[in-house]
């Protein structure tokens, strides 16, 4: 269970 | 234009065989210092990030920064027609459409060539900090291969928690519970035999199994894997690709409802 983030969620666009 | 030799082309090979159940396709950025890489799963849960230096090539140039937009699947086709033990030389022109790949066998005695086709692929570049994780365990490639394996047999999570007792992996499903603990080990004369626990805190993340067991596609690679983990943030997961490079593995953990 758990919910998914994505991955982009936590770096920052560049 | 852009052209780059690599004579133990085996090492190209594995590393498309390890990226492309995971990418289907992404760009492959080129530059002076090398060649590198960020693409996401089609789900969008994970990111992985290859980056292959100039100076691991045995000849690099690159006149021009530009993106390759390389479809895998297709590139790994092309790929298994190369042996083992050829060179391979990649070479495109400014804003070429194709990618040439030269297969040249060890003795010289047989040249092929093959030209992929390039794609026009929009992607967005995330900016990866280097930071401190509060723990990095560093492992022999094929343990990492064989816990993520085993537990993929059992359940569809995994909790890893890293104590100062050592990593542990525990998932459960329909089967049962598993548990696997590494202890801190660095007895044996081979370095790639050792398990190096390197804990600032002690933290514990939970992480969809499927994607683990992707990442050690990459097994072949290396002979020693390291994670990072730090609490609610992605797990790395590393492999060196000799004096050449990195791939790494990016994976969001998964958090309770």
């Amino acid at each position: 269970g758990g919910k998914q983030r994505s991955i982009s969620a936590f770096f920052k666009q560049t | 234009m852009f052209e780059a030799k690599i004579s133990q082309g085996s090492v190209l090979k594995k590393l498309v065989e390890a990226l492309k159940e995971l990418v289907t396709e992404g760009n492959i950025d080129v530059s002076p210092s090398g060649m590198s890489l960020q693409a996401m799963d089609s789900s969008h849960v994970c990111l992985v990030s290859l980056v292959l230096r100039d100076d691991g090539f045995d000849h690099f140039r690159c006149d021009r920064n530009m993106p390759m937009g390389i479809h895998f699947a297709n590139f790994s086709k092309i790929l298994k027609c190369a042996g083992n033990d050829d060179a391979i030389t990649l070479k495109a022109e400014d804003n070429a459409d194709q990618l040439t790949l030269m297969f040249e066998s060890s003795n010289q005695d047989r040249i092929s060539d093959f030209d992929l086709k390039l794609m026009s692929i929009e992607s967005e570049h995330l900016g990866i900090p280097d930071q401190d994780y509060s723990a990095e365990i560093k492992m022999p490639a094929s343990e990492y291969q064989r816990i993520v394996r085993d537990l993929t047999s059992i359940g569809d999570t995994v909790l890893i928690s890293a104590t100062k007792e050592g990593i542990k992996f525990s998932t459960s499903g329909d089967v049962g519970t598993a548990n696997v603990t590494l202890r801190h080990n660095t007895t044996s004369e081979k370095q790639e035999e050792h398990t190096i626990i390197d804990l600032k805190e002690p933290v514990a993340l939970t992480f969809a199994l499927r994607y683990l067991k992707n990442f050690s596609n990459a097994t072949a690679l290396a002979p020693q894997v390291k994670l990072s983990l730090t609490k609610d943030l992605p797990i790395v997961v590393e492999y060196q690709v000799g004096e050449l490079g990195n791939i790494r593995f990016y994976l969001a953990p998964k958090i309770d409802d």
